[in-house]
Formats: structure tokens, C-alpha cells, sequence
């Protein structure tokens, strides 16, 4: 993970946002 | 100013060098053309790349002869409903589809430009209702938003190599109507969709699952999504904007590409491309970093949107202004057409 003004990045973003999205 | 009092000066140094016309077709029997794509056709083993062309009432496929020349080989003719746009399949093989409808899309047709099974020419209702956007994927996919009585539905529908549907899957929508699609690059299950209250969504084709709403402000009324891919962690979004107008700053930018951090649905603004001095602007195509779009002037521009700005200006021929300007599916292909059914294929 990387700091920039759009904010903590992470490579892995979208099997993240897929964990926690409701399915 | 009117096209034809547009000179090199006036264009900055654009110039139609970097347009290099290729070959030239007419359908002398369309009386309105309303778009045009390019589509591979594969028979006997022998793909070529070929050019559909659409009126309002059919779709006609056209395949390279010698010395630059082109034959019609096949016209759909598509019933009482008016062609609305030709909807390319990415990666597919004598497979394409079709909008009809009145001014809104009502139906999506697919369309089998031949089949070893049967050796024909077929057309089929893939889907039917108030539809909003659709967009041909990769892998014989076409995802499509509608309004229905209980609210908005998107659903994406995968085809068989001739043409059949084979299953469909539900996205979960958001509360916005989406006007229009991206598949994300660099990432297989991402599709990316604008919506009318000018926010971008993210999808999981595979799940379903909306995973992120982020909204791009109200600065650029009428987003719409053309491209999308992820890089280092950040979701970059190719934009246009139709009703974009002529601007001495990037305020008012024909296109723009938008850095979003998907964890936050914090974003920010990487290139604006504007158009040029002069020009309005009119909904556009783009295929890698290369954008293209119909000027209300009649003429076509076309941008570097690595650069950020105009790189070529097709001004309009003797015979009148552009009406259409689509990317083919081979890199550097420009596709641009006139009403009358002209459609010249140009290098760029």
C-alpha cells in the first residue's frame, strides 16, 4: 500500500472491494 | 467558423497528413447512414477484417476486394424499428449487434454473419425493453441498463459462437440510471459504468456485486465512459463529454482521463484533452489513447489523449460534413462516414 491525496492505494483494491461489497 | 474557412493556421499545425485515406466505399442505396464498425469475417478458415455499415432500416456487410475496393455481401434488413447504433463484440468472430429502436433503444439484436453449421446469414432478439446503454465485452458478452417498472436492471448475456444466448447475469444496479459501460483493462471481472447523476460505478461481473460508487463532481455535466484500466492500484477512466463547447481553458474538455482510488472514491483529473479552437463537441469513440469525434462544424478530430490534445482535423470533404467516426478494431483505423452512405477508412 502507497500514501498519495487520493489516499491509501492498494494494488490489490479490487478482490478487496469484492470481499466486503454485500453480494 | 464553417468548415471550409478552417486553413492550416487556424489548425494549430494539425493537419490531415496523419490521416492517410486507405479505400473508400458507397452504399448507393442508403438513405440515411446512422453508423458504421468494422468486424472480423471468417469463412473457410480466412478471417478478414470487414466494414458494417447501418441505415435506418439495415445493416449492411462489406468485405475488401482487390485495389481498394469493397463489396456488400449481405444486408439484414431489420423490420419497422430504426437502427440506433451498431454494437461491435470486441473479440468475436462473425458475431456482431445491433440497438433499434425510436429515439431511445427498445431492442438488441445479434446479428451471425455466417455459420459453418447452417452457412446463412441470421438475426435474433437478444433483448427488449427501455434501454439506456449497452456495450458489446469481450468473450461474446453484451451488457445492457433498462428502467423497468421496479427500477433499473443490468444485465450482461453471454452468446454462443452462432449466436444463441447461453445464460445471463444480473449486476446489482445502482440508484442512478447508467448511460454508459467500460470494461476495465488489466483486470478480467471489472466493468465500469457513468451514470446520469455523473458518477462512475464498479461492477464484479463474475459476483454481481456494485462495489463502488465515486462521483466526478458536477464540473463536467454529462460524463460518459468510453475506457477504462487499472495501473498501481488506481482505476483510470476515459471520459468525453458531448455536450462539451469550445473553451480557451481545459474547463470544458472534449475528453479527459480520470485517476480514481477505488479504496477511497477519492479521484483527480490526469489529462483534459480540448477541442479545438472554434468547434463543439459531439459524443466520441476511443480505442487505446486514441480518441475520435464528429465536431458540430462537421468536421473530425482526433486526439492524442496521452498528449492531451487535438492531433488531427479531417475537415469536410466536397461532397459535405462527417456525420460518424468510429475506431476499427485494428489499431490506427478510422473509420469516418457520411449521411449519404460514404464511409472512407482512414491510417492513422
Amino acid at each position: 500500500c502507497g500514501e498519495s491525496d487520493l489516499g491509501p492505494i492498494s494494488l490489490k483494491w479490487f478482490e478487496e472491494l469484492s470481499a466486503e461489497a454485500p453480494s | 467558423p464553417a468548415a471550409e474557412q478552417l486553413t492550416p493556421a487556424q489548425l494549430g499545425g494539425l493537419a490531415e497528413e496523419s490521416l492517410q485515406l486507405m479505400s473508400k466505399l458507397k452504399d448507393s442505396s442508403s438513405s440515411c447512414a446512422v453508423d458504421v464498425s468494422a468486424v472480423w469475417w471468417e469463412v473457410a478458415g480466412s478471417r478478414e477484417l470487414c466494414v458494417v455499415t447501418a441505415c435506418e432500416g439495415s445493416v449492411s456487410l462489406w468485405t475488401p476486394l482487390a485495389a481498394d475496393a469493397w463489396g456488400k455481401v449481405y444486408t439484414w434488413q431489420l423490420g419497422e424499428m430504426a437502427v440506433i447504433q451498431i454494437v461491435p463484440l470486441p473479440d468475436a468472430c462473425n458475431l456482431m449487434c445491433v440497438a433499434l429502436g425510436d429515439l431511445e433503444i427498445a431492442e438488441i439484436r445479434w446479428l451471425l454473419l455466417y455459420s459453418s453449421e447452417n452457412d446463412s446469414f441470421k438475426q435474433s432478439l437478444l433483448r427488449s425493453g427501455n434501454i439506456k446503454a449497452v456495450l458489446g465485452l469481450k468473450a461474446r458478452r453484451v451488457v445492457s441498463s433498462s428502467r423497468t417498472a421496479c427500477g433499473q436492471q443490468v444485465e450482461v448475456v453471454s452468446l454462443s459462437e452462432t449466436g444463441r444466448s447461453r445464460d445471463g447475469r444480473t449486476l446489482m444496479p445502482p440508484e442512478e440510471t447508467v448511460l454508459g459501460f467500460a470494461e476495465v483493462e488489466g483486470l478480467q471481472d471489472a466493468l465500469v459504468g457513468t451514470t446520469a447523476a455523473n458518477g462512475v460505478v464498479v461492477w464484479n461481473l463474475r459476483t454481481g456485486q456494485l462495489l463502488r460508487k465515486m462521483h466526478l463532481g458536477y464540473s463536467y455535466p454529462a460524463s460518459v465512459c468510453h475506457r477504462a484500466y487499472s495501473d498501481s492500484g488506481l482505476l483510470f477512466v476515459v471520459l468525453s463529454h458531448p455536450h462539451a463547447k469550445e473553451s480557451e481553458s481545459c474547463r470544458n474538455p472534449a475528453f479527459r482521463v480520470v485517476a480514481f482510488n477505488p479504496k477511497t472514491a477519492r479521484s483527480t483529473g490526469v489529462v483534459f484533452s480540448s477541442l479545438p479552437a472554434g468547434h463543439a463537441g459531439r459524443r466520441g469513440d476511443v480505442r487505446d489513447a486514441c480518441a475520435a469525434a464528429v465536431l458540430t462544424s462537421g468536421a473530425v478530430a482526433v486526439w492524442d489523449l496521452q498528449l492531451g490534445h487535438c492531433t488531427a482535423l479531417l475537415p469536410p470533404g466536397p461532397q459535405g460534413d462527417w456525420a460518424l467516426a468510429r475506431w476499427a478494431t485494428t489499431p490506427g483505423c478510422l473509420l469516418a462516414g457520411q449521411r449519404d452512405g460514404t464511409v472512407c477508412l482512414y491510417r492513422y
